[in-house]
């Protein structure tokens, strides 16, 4: 919701942006 | 030593910096950010920022431990969080296909907790002024808290709570890490802020 401290929502974005990055990196039709 | 100006903007390179440089493998890095204003105040230790790096050493095809209907339920978390941050509905079929494991959850639990005069391992290492290293699951269990019961429920072996100046660095692994004094070095160096 819009009251997620600040610090949450960029961590948050952080994670969400780094899980996205390290599943295509895993998967099989990255290569 | 030399001390820093806190700075919300670097605790993500610091938190980064120490797990990443580290010769042990580290599965993730908390800030707790104290709510105090000096010393003789209560204090409120909540999310400051974190860093999760995952598990290097896990082979791939680990088969899952969770439930079928824990999967979903953390699957459904997850796309709701991103539907929050991004700011649009995110399509069934994207993303979020990859298992949440149960350490990626432990670390999203942990940005809705926060610990109050000496309660939990980072309030505790907080008020006594001293490290806490719990390595084993068997010292987790008896460490009679609920953050490690916790996260050995989430397959950590060890957890590591550090103060500084504004807070406790948190660490956490899923390998059995004993203490060393170069990390706690190198926490007091990167934490030591000066106000």
């Amino acid at each position: 919701n819009k009251d997620l401290p600040l610090s949450r929502k960029k961590s948050l974005r952080r994670f969400l942006e780094k899980r996205k990055e390290r599943q295509v990196s895993i998967s099989p039709y990255a290569y | 030593g030399e001390s820093h100006s806190f700075n919300q903007d670097t605790l993500q390179q610091r938190l980064q910096g120490l797990i990443d440089n580290a010769r042990e493998s580290w599965t993730y890095a908390i800030f707790w950010q104290s709510s105090a204003v000096d010393y003789t105040s209560p204090s409120l230790l909540g999310w400051g920022d974190g860093y999760y790096k995952g598990e290097m050493n896990k082979p791939k095809t680990t088969p899952s431990v969770t439930s079928f209907a824990e999967q979903e339920h953390r699957k459904k978390v997850l796309r709701e969080l991103n539907s929050l941050i991004s700011g649009s509905k995110m399509p069934e079929n994207e993303a979020v296909d990859e298992e949440v494991t149960d350490t990626e959850w432990f670390f999203l639990i942990s940005m809705t907790q926060s610990f109050v005069n000496g309660n939990g391992l980072p309030g505790q290492a907080m008020f006594s002024n001293q490290p806490l290293w719990i390595a084993g699951r068997e010292r987790l269990l008896a460490a009679h808290c609920d953050r490690a019961r916790q996260g050995e429920g989430f397959g950590l072996q060890t957890i590591v709570c550090i103060p500084s100046t504004s807070g406790v660095v948190e660490l956490g692994s899923t390998e059995l890490i004993f203490q060393s004094s170069d990390l706690m070095n190198e926490v007091r160096v990167l934490f030591n802020f000066n106000n």
